[in-house]
């Protein structure tokens, strides 16, 4: 049994507020600026406000998100603002986050977030478009050697740093399981990448500088065609490091 | 005891404070 008189605590604010949209767009912010692996998510719906009094001062917004998966790695310098967000026909991805979001002399603030991302299901995926590949699991044989063969096309073609692979975040297998779509993030290394012999020996540069690929493995008889386009970003300072909203600590899951 | 006369009301646009609206698409 609830303790008496608990509903009347909080306040119910309209999801579409004004309000409740810039405490939403500062929690956006958050998790996009200290996200260190998968996509930016762009917001799709508030779906749920509460708003309780905090003491001494001030308020906190319980907020529940629905987001969307954008194109732009966690890793990628580009403002989310100015992401795209990743069509249902390229198998879209949602996320379910739980902020809670003070707002105090009239600045918002996050103090915790947990969110849970899962792809649309196939079903209506294929309902929708019944010929677009749907996401493949990532240790997928096919997949793991479609993202090294990538790789190493790159490694094959610059002149600059050896780059590792850091995640591979997206997958599918096309028609007739020919042709294997990678997307992944990687990182520059210490060793030249026309010179590397074992690159286990190699170690990521202290001033991190990333990069994200977009590779494609084609199957033709007793050979494969490897393509592979990436992107280098400018080196940077790690995520976690990164300047945050202040005042910390929030949680974040 | 004072009774207001009937007045037909207007129905008004039905308030559904959340959820809210879909930005984008909904999955």
């Amino acid at each position: 049994v609830s303790p008496p008189m608990i509903g009347l605590l909080y306040r119910e604010v309209n999801c579409d507020d004004p309000e409740s949209e810039q405490a939403a767009m500062v929690a956006m912010d958050y998790l996009n600026k200290n996200l260190f692996r998968g996509y930016k998510h762009a917001l799709n719906r508030i779906e749920k406000v509460k708003v309780w009094p905090r003491r001494p001062f001030g308020e906190v917004f319980e907020m529940e998100l629905d987001t969307l998966e954008t194109t732009c790695h966690a890793l990628d310098p580009t403002p989310a603002a100015n992401c795209s967000v990743r069509p249902l026909v390229e198998h879209a991805v949602e996320g379910d986050c739980d902020f809670r979001v003070l707002k105090q002399a009239g600045q918002f603030t996050v103090l915790s977030v947990k969110c849970d991302s899962s792809p649309d299901s196939r079903e209506d995926l294929k309902k929708m478009c019944p010929d677009c590949p749907v996401l493949a699991p990532l240790n997928h044989t096919k997949v793991v050697h479609a993202a090294d063969a990538a790789l190493k096309a790159f490694n094959t073609q610059t002149n600059g740093s050896y780059f590792q692979l850091v995640e591979l975040t997206r997958a599918n297998i096309g028609y007739l399981s020919r042709t294997t779509y990678v997307e992944f993030a990687m990182a520059a290394t210490d060793c030249a990448a026309q010179e590397v012999t074992d690159p286990t020996k190699c170690n990521l540069l202290a001033e991190k500088q990333y990069g994200f690929c977009k590779g494609t493995v084609t199957e033709i008889p007793r050979q494969e065609k490897v393509s592979v386009t990436c992107t280098v970003f400018p080196p940077q300072t790690q995520p976690d490091n990164s300047p945050v909203a202040s005042p910390p600590p929030a949680t974040l899951l | 005891s004072v009774v207001q006369p009937s007045v037909p009301v207007a129905a008004g646009p039905v308030v559904h404070p959340c959820p809210g609206r879909y930005r984008h698409f909904k999955v």
